[in-house]
């Protein structure tokens, strides 16, 4: 079979006025690392699931991208993370969501995958399975960046004076 | 939100979802990427799919599933399948956001109804591509 490999960092309203061309080069290198790392292992005849856990790794240890480390603040400012894998030969498949110590999710919903009779495994108890993995755990505070810090003061700045304004100000809706 | 797919020398498709979800997000809320079917799903007959966007929406139109049931069903091509959602169905819900995929025969794939979605590939030729907008 041929070989191939494709990524996202994530779909929205991605304004070029954000983006200088230096921080918009970091992103195309970024992409490209992630990229190499997993082609390599298809180029070697290793697995498309080991492949996709080398691509997905580069971009949840890089702050550029809203997993692992640079992951969105929750509204009291932790970080929750999921992930979740799948192969095409045997429907096999693993999830987690809700942890907030494991470095790399992707590896937990992989042991998900092979090391449990389950499918998906969420918070607390997810994270007592990625011990008895042997996963690596970091501090709460490794997924924090200042971009996502700003982001999260922004929005509960604006939620406070929501709920000041909300009776004049219709527009302060928050789901 | 971050995602793979390929395709490796024996043929096996895999697909990938791992994400720090909404900003601001309460009450454990939980999106697509962690949901078989819906941000992430892989079948070696029909098509390896992750998605990035809108979860609430993705889970209900079980996006990456639906993508792969329509190549498997009604023998449309991954890009027309993965349009067809990502433009109709779930454009039409409200939702938006994107797709990366990758057929049996190594062609990757995207379709995003957003301004920009953070992409790339390495094809079955070995040509790199990276893209933003």
């Amino acid at each position: 079979s041929p070989i191939a490999i494709a990524i996202h960092g994530g779909a929205g309203t991605i304004l070029k006025k954000n983006l200088t061309p230096e921080i918009e080069a970091q992103y195309h290198a970024k992409l490209e690392e992630s990229l190499r790392a997993g082609y390599q292992i298809l180029e070697s005849g290793g697995s498309s699931i080991d492949a996709i856990q080398a691509t997905i790794i580069v971009l949840e240890n890089s702050p550029l991208f809203n997993a692992g480390k640079g992951a969105v603040f929750t509204h009291h400012k932790t970080n929750e993370l999921d992930a979740s894998i799948m192969e095409g030969k045997t429907l096999n498949a693993g999830a987690i969501s809700g942890v907030t110590r494991v470095k790399n999710p992707i590896l937990l919903a992989a042991k998900v995958m092979t090391e449990s009779k389950h499918v998906m495994l969420s918070g607390e108890g997810a994270e007592t399975f990625a011990k008895q993995q042997q996963l690596e755990f970091v501090a709460p505070e490794y997924f924090h960046t200042p971009r996502r810090l700003k982001q999260i003061d922004n929005l509960l700045t604006k939620e406070k004076n929501a709920r000041i304004e909300a009776p004049t100000n219709p527009n302060f809706k928050y789901g | 939100t971050v995602g793979a797919v390929a395709l490796d020398k024996h043929g096996n498709l895999a697909a990938g979802t791992s994400t720090g979800g909404m900003t601001n997000k309460k009450f454990g809320r939980i999106g697509d990427s962690p949901i078989i079917g819906a941000g992430t799903y892989a079948d070696n007959k029909a098509c390896a799919i992750s998605a990035t966007g809108h979860g609430e929406y993705f889970i209900r139109a079980a996006v990456a599933h639906d993508i792969c049931a329509r190549v498997l069903y009604q023998g449309v091509s991954l890009q027309a399948a993965a349009d067809a959602v990502i433009f109709d169905k779930l454009k039409n819900m409200g939702g938006d956001g994107g797709i990366v995929g990758m057929s049996p025969q190594g062609d990757p794939v995207f379709s995003f109804n957003t301004p920009g979605m953070y992409r790339g590939y390495i094809d079955k030729s070995g040509s790199v591509f990276t893209g933003i907008y």
